[in-house]
This record gives C-alpha cells, sequence and structure tokens, in this order.
C-alpha cells in the first residue's frame, strides 16, 4: 500500500504572468514528482500540489528562488490519511453493532 | 438504507450493498440498470429512478469520474437516498420525476476507486495498462468525443490528464456513450468532481461560447445561489475553458454536442484545507449544498422542455 508519510501539500497563488509560467515549468517538471491536486489555470488562482517528502526542500528552494510565495495546506498527508481510515473502520464497528 | 451511514466514507462493496438495498425497498421507484463492465470486469450500476412510462425525457447525473474524489461518490449514494426520501413530499422533485426520469452513476471509475481504498488514496486514473508503458491508467475525463486529444489532454500515458489512445476507448466511458445515444431522451448531463468549488458548462475545448451560453450562464448562477444560501459555500461559474482551463475530450463537451442542453460539471468543496481528503463530517454538508444546485438545474430541464 503506497503511504505518504510526510509528503506536504503547498498552495501557490501565481501573482503575475512570470510566476504562472513558472508554475506551468513546474508542471511539466518530472524530476520532482509533484502531483497537482489544483492545476495552473490562471493568475490569482491557486494551484495545489503534493510534493514527496524527499523532494520538499529542492521544491521549497525553487520556490524561493523565484521569489514565489506558497503555503503549506496540508502538513502530513499521512496523518490525514490515517485518520480517514480510522474514521472508516470505526463507522463500519459501529455499523455492524447496530446490525 | 434508514440505517446506512451517510457520514462515513464507503468502499465499493457496501455501496454495490446499498444500491441493491435501495432498489429492494424501492421497487416501484429505483431499479438498477448494469450498463457494461469496467476494465477489471467490476459492473458499472446505474440507478434508474423512475415514477413509470417508456422513454421519459432524463436527467444523467455522475459521480467519481475522477477516483480520488471520494466526496462525489459518497454524495451520490446522499443524492440516491435523497431523491427516494424526497419523492411524494417534495412538490419540486416529485413535479419532476412524475414526468422525468433520473439516471444515477455513483462510481463511473469502480476499478480506480477500489485502487483508492486498497493501494493508492490519491489515484485519480483507470486501472487499464497502457501497451508501452509502465504508466496505468487513462483520465476517464479526457476520453470523450470531443476534439479528442486537442489542448488540455495529454498523449503521455504517465500523465494525469492522459487522454488514451482513441476517443470512448474506456469501456467506462464507452458504456455512457452507448447507454444516452441509445436512450435518446437525456436532456441534462450532470457530473460531479471535487474541489474546486465551480460550476463550469461547455466548452472546454474552445473558447468559443456554446450556442446556449447566455441561458446555460444565467441558470448556473441560480445554482450556485441556490448553493451558497445554506452554509455560504461559494462557487465560480462560468464555461468549463474560461472559469477554468482548456480541457478537451471531457464529458459535458461531449453531452452538449450530442445536443443535451443543459451539461454541467460541478466541482464540490473544498478549496485550500482538505482537498481530496475532505473529513467524512463533511459529506452530508457538501452533498446538502450541492443538492440544492442539482435541484435548480433540475428544475429548469423539467420547466424548459426542448
Amino acid at each position: 500500500k503506497k503511504t505518504f508519510e510526510g509528503h506536504q501539500v503547498l498552495r501557490i497563488i501565481p501573482k503575475d504572468d512570470a510566476q504562472l509560467s513558472l508554475m506551468k515549468n513546474l508542471e511539466d517538471m518530472n524530476e520532482f514528482e509533484l502531483d497537482f491536486w489544483r492545476g495552473v489555470t490562471g493568475v490569482s488562482m491557486p494551484v495545489d500540489v503534493r510534493v514527496p517528502i524527499h523532494n520538499l526542500e529542492s521544491v521549497k528552494m525553487y520556490l524561493e528562488a523565484q521569489n514565489t510565495e506558497y503555503s503549506v495546506m496540508i502538513k502530513d498527508l499521512q496523518v490525514l490519511l490515517d485518520r480517514e481510515q480510522e474514521e472508516m473502520k470505526s463507522a463500519a464497528r459501529a455499523s455492524q453493532h447496530r446490525n | 438504507t434508514d440505517s446506512f451511514d451517510y457520514s462515513s466514507y464507503h468502499t465499493l462493496s457496501e455501496i454495490y450493498s446499498f444500491q441493491d438495498m435501495l432498489v429492494a425497498e424501492n421497487p416501484n421507484l429505483v431499479s438498477k440498470i448494469v450498463i457494461g463492465q469496467s476494465y477489471e470486469g467490476r459492473p458499472l450500476n446505474v440507478l434508474k429512478f423512475s415514477t413509470g412510462g417508456t422513454n421519459r425525457p432524463a436527467i444523467w447525473i455522475d459521480n467519481g469520474i475522477h477516483s480520488r474524489e471520494w466526496i462525489t461518490q459518497a454524495s451520490g449514494i446522499w443524492f440516491a437516498k435523497k431523491i427516494v426520501t424526497d419523492y411524494g413530499t417534495d412538490p419540486t422533485l416529485t413535479a419532476i420525476l412524475d414526468n422525468m426520469d433520473i439516471f444515477l452513476e455513483m462510481v463511473i471509475n469502480p476499478d480506480g476507486f477500489y485502487y483508492t481504498h486498497t493501494t493508492n488514496r490519491l489515484w485519480r486514473k483507470t486501472r487499464k495498462p497502457n501497451p508501452g508503458s509502465s504508466c496505468i491508467g487513462v483520465d476517464l475525463n479526457r476520453n470523450w468525443d470531443a476534439d479528442f486529444g486537442g489542448p488540455g489532454a495529454s498523449s503521455y500515458p504517465c500523465s494525469i490528464t492522459y487522454s488514451g489512445p482513441s476517443a470512448h476507448s474506456e469501456s467506462e466511458v464507452k458504456s455512457i456513450v452507448d447507454f444516452v445515444k441509445s436512450h435518446g431522451n437525456i436532456k441534462a448531463f450532470l457530473s460531479v468532481h471535487s474541489y474546486s468549488q465551480l460550476l463550469l458548462y461547455p466548452y472546454g475545448y474552445t473558447m468559443t461560447p456554446a450556442e446556449d451560453q447566455a441561458e446555460l450562464d444565467s441558470l448556473a448562477l441560480k445554482a450556485v445561489t441556490d448553493l451558497a444560501s445554506l452554509y455560504g459555500t461559494t462557487y465560480t461559474y462560468g464555461s468549463f475553458f474560461d472559469a477554468l482551463y482548456q480541457g478537451s475530450g471531457t464529458s459535458i463537451d461531449w453531452a452538449y454536442n450530442q445536443g443535451i442542453k443543459y451539461a454541467y460539471t460541478l466541482e464540490q468543496r473544498d478549496t485550500g484545507t482538505y482537498g481530496f481528503l475532505l473529513p467524512a463530517n463533511q459529506i452530508i454538508p457538501t452533498a446538502t449544498e450541492t443538492w440544492l444546485a442539482l435541484m435548480a438545474i433540475m428544475d429548469h430541464t423539467y420547466q424548459n422542455p426542448y
């Protein structure tokens, strides 16, 4: 089962055409193994991207080098996934109990 | 289905069981149609809500074309229960169902959905191998015959927007195409996605406005206003091309080009907190507000026959 320990989802809002173009380049780069949850659309439109833990530093440095601001939308993806899994299990247990 | 837990995410087998339960409980209103099989052989189930008549005008609703968008499949379950609960009590829905049928496919991409439960929660595409590539799957919302393979889709099998080798090459899409064509009287085609809070109408593949753009736009405004009336959730609306980005081979463009005027894509919550991992306690609020938008479109479709 694929897990996502330490993966973060970053939110980036391109402020101008230059940053928009930078985001489009990032979308085409394979080396960072990025997963775009919300793709690049336009200036001021949020871009959400999952970054594997082993590329976090590089991606953040890349963004900072280009003066592109970002925020961390999800700090550790696996924490959320574990919580979701646990909720499903407990809901299933409750359902069995009712039955 | 009264004791079914609508505020929790469910596995594919639980969803299939739910469908059978709903049919068993409401034999005069709900039936199950299997329109085809997924690549891995899972049934493509569509629930038909009908109060009788033959080949009535109908509304198509689909959920879960992108498997990781779990709120959409969960909402589909809630929609199904809402229809049987409200028929006979809600005058608007009752009038619609007394004159039209509703078809609801809760899980368009069952292979992908199963895979999100077992292997990779963040899987979007199908699970069909691509010859000559180690990458798996096709983006079902780029596989439709509407400027297939054009800008906004990828011909690279590893891309998350891989269009597939040819239009309607994927059984999950072809089954709907065949069903809609053979039915011949579908008047609204509503495709539910998440999580960008958008209501989109054709076109996605071109910036040329759809012939019915003015009507589609004003109906979109009504739908997002109704949706926002519940919890204040704000949607952006517009053509797929203008409000989102250029995308070719999408379902609503295909539907519109088939003559189905009321073709919309809904992008449910949420923007900027959880993305595809919307907590289960938000299923019912999200489904409830989405239903208001769907009702606006369905009622308009009923009131404006063409």
